[in-house]
């Protein structure tokens, strides 16, 4: 329906443009031509393209009664942000007067815990740690009953980086959640996958071979800040009914906000 | 994968002598949205398709085998010759040779500065590991860790430093000390932050490294080229390492990367282990970006 003034149009060019430059997966793009009929029309409508797009991504279930404490688990391949982004989680929850816990189970890389530690510090929380080589899963035992004794509101637990594709991590990824299930019934609670927002087209199989393994119910995306746009997450939405819950935009305890599909679009399109 | 889907459009091209503009248009297009899925970059791609058109067009086709299976050879072919002119050694040059890291957050410095150092340690040099991020909390930690695990000497900072007065004492101590290799790790940054890249050509300008090597991720996305044009501008890339090649990224931005910049490509990381750290081959790049 053309108001008194003919609308702008995007020619098709512009917008594949546009699109893949954002890294949004081409069958998507080519779909998204498809069903706004930019050919025939002789191109899009900027808005049109907009609502299309955010009509992909799936909305965060409806907060609802959540268990105290909230058990949430951040999983992701190596370098993501998994540990800065569970930093951010717990100065979130200390914003809003409620009392975290962190718990550090990257029991395996150099000095991850210190990391998880030194931040603990400055935010003002406490975090359940375990020696190097640790087993993760029980050090994640140990936070969980920690967390239900001190009563505290939320328990971040941070694990160790781990490529999708080594079916032996992914166990003990399983292993890792079965004991905190052990430590409280219906834990974990949430289970998080942590994805730089620099990724390409592997941002799908990462996120499809970690919901394979555990329990995902939402994304969070980091260096959102960057020059890489996420295009990923409509693939995200339409193949895997994962909701991206929040983006990472720098390096400090402040900077997470929550997801907000329409601004993230527009911010997308330019 | 490319091989498998093109084999399909390909074989509807059969029968025919000579590859024309026409009878391929349909397969470059879906050869460039096979790129596009490996991740090479929107332009890349384009120039990439142009230039297996230039050469195909017109050509006749050999005995034996289809026009589809010809023009996907000629471009198996023509992106094995760009990646093999991509490949270099790191420049063996100076005492102490000089190495800088740079790159995104997360991309994998810290660990390949320990992978590189465990490398030239093993082929007797003498290596000194210079913890330059001073920002991330227990970096300096990580690396002292890591130095500590391979019998590597590694110098932190001491209270007040910033990078760039540790930079300029580990300068003194590697000449001073005789070191074969000074490797110089760095904090992460990302390619629109002005003030931590004029912090990183400031840091550049005073180490005067030999080599200054980006570390990529190898699952990075269409902003590749951007990125290493951005830290190219700023510190004058002499190769990359593209890292986590053990996961099942197409990596593209290999080839983005060389064809924007004309960075050589070094190495390739391939695992979280200090031994996890191989040479590039552009044949196995080749067939990995085509699928
Ligand atoms: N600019 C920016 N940097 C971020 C963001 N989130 C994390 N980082 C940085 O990314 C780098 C990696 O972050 P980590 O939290 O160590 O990542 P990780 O997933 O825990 O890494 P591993 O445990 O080694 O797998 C650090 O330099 C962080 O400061 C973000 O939203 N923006
Ligand atoms: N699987 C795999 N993991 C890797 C590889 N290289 C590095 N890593 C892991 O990637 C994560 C990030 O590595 P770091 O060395 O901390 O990365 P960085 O670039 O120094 O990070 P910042 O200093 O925060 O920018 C760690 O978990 C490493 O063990 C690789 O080739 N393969
Ligand atoms: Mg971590
Ligand atoms: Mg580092």
């Amino acid at each position: 329906q053309r108001g008194a003034a003919p609308e702008e149009r995007w020619p098709v060019e512009r917008v594949e443009e546009a699109l893949y430059a954002a890294d949004v997966a081409p069958s998507l793009v080519m779909e998204a031509i498809e069903r706004l009929g930019a050919r025939r029309e002789g191109g899009v409508v900027p808005q049109r393209l907009a609502e299309h797009l955010a009509g992909l991504l799936v909305e965060p279930p409806a907060p609802g009664s959540v268990r105290r404490p909230r058990v949430v688990v951040l999983v992701g391949t190596n370098g993501s942000g998994k540990t800065t982004t569970c930093a951010k989680l717990a100065w979130r929850s200390r914003q809003t007067g409620r009392r975290p816990l962190l718990c550090a189970a990257d029991t395996f890389r150099a000095a991850g815990s210190d990391q998880l530690r030194l931040w603990a510090d400055r935010i003002g929380c406490d975090v359940v740690t375990g020696a190097t080589g640790a087993d993760a899963a029980a050090v994640a035992f140990d936070a969980v009953t920690a967390a239900v004794r001190r009563n505290a509101d939320e328990l971040y637990v941070d694990t160790a980086g781990r490529m999708h594709t080594r079916e032996p991590l992914l166990q003990e990824l399983q292993k890792l959640i079965r004991s905190v299930r052990k430590a409280r019934e219906g834990a974990p609670d949430d289970c998080w996958l942590v994805l730089d927002a620099a990724l390409g087209r592997n941002a799908l199989s990462q996120a499809s071979a970690f919901a394979g393994a555990v329990p995902l119910n939402g994304a969070i995306i980091t260096k959102l800040d960057g020059s890489a746009k996420a295009g990923f997450v409509f693939s995200l939405g339409r193949e895997l009914r994962i909701p991206v819950l929040y983006a990472g935009l720098g390096e400090s305890p402040e900077d997470l906000v929550e997801f907000d599909r329409r601004r993230f679009v527009r911010s997308l399109l330019g | 994968a490319l091989t498998n889907s093109l084999q399909a459009v390909f074989r509807r091209l059969r029968g025919q002598g000579t590859l024309t503009e026409a009878n391929i248009e349909a397969a470059l297009r879906e050869v460039r949205t096979a790129l596009l899925e490996a991740d090479v970059n929107f332009q890349v791609a384009q120039d990439f398709i142009e230039q297996v058109r230039r050469r195909c067009v017109g050509e006749e086709v050999l005995r034996g085998i289809t026009p589809g299976q010809q023009v996907i050879r000629r471009i198996y072919e023509q992106l094995v010759e760009l990646l093999g002119r991509a490949r270099r050694d790191v420049k063996w040059a100076g005492r102490p040779m000089t190495v800088l890291l740079v790159g995104l957050n997360g991309s994998g410095k810290t660990t390949t500065a320990a992978k590189l150092a465990k490398r030239w340690s093993a082929e007797r040099r003498k290596v000194l590991l210079v913890a330059c991020d001073l920002k991330r909390p227990a970096a300096v930690d990580q690396l002292r860790r890591l130095a500590e695990r391979i019998g590597v000497d590694m110098i932190g900072p001491e209270p007040g430093d910033t990078p760039a007065t540790l930079a300029a004492r580990a300068v003194r101590k590697a000449q001073r000390e005789l070191y074969d290799v000074a490797i110089y790790d760095t904090a992460g940054r990302l390619d629109v932050d002005d003030e931590l890249l004029a912090e990183l050509r400031e840091l550049r300008d005073l180490i005067r490294p030999h080599n200054v090597i980006l570390v990529l991720d190898a699952a990075v996305g269409q902003s590749a080229v951007r990125v290493a044009q951005r830290f190219h501008e700023t510190a004058g890339l002499t190769g990359l390492i593209l890292t986590k090649l053990d996961g099942d990224a197409r990596g593209g931005a290999a080839l983005s990367v060389h064809a924007a910049t004309g960075c050589p490509i070094l190495m390739v990381g391939v695992g979280e282990k200090l031994d996890d750290l191989e040479p590039f081959h552009p044949d196995r790049m080749a067939s990995r970006i085509l699928g």
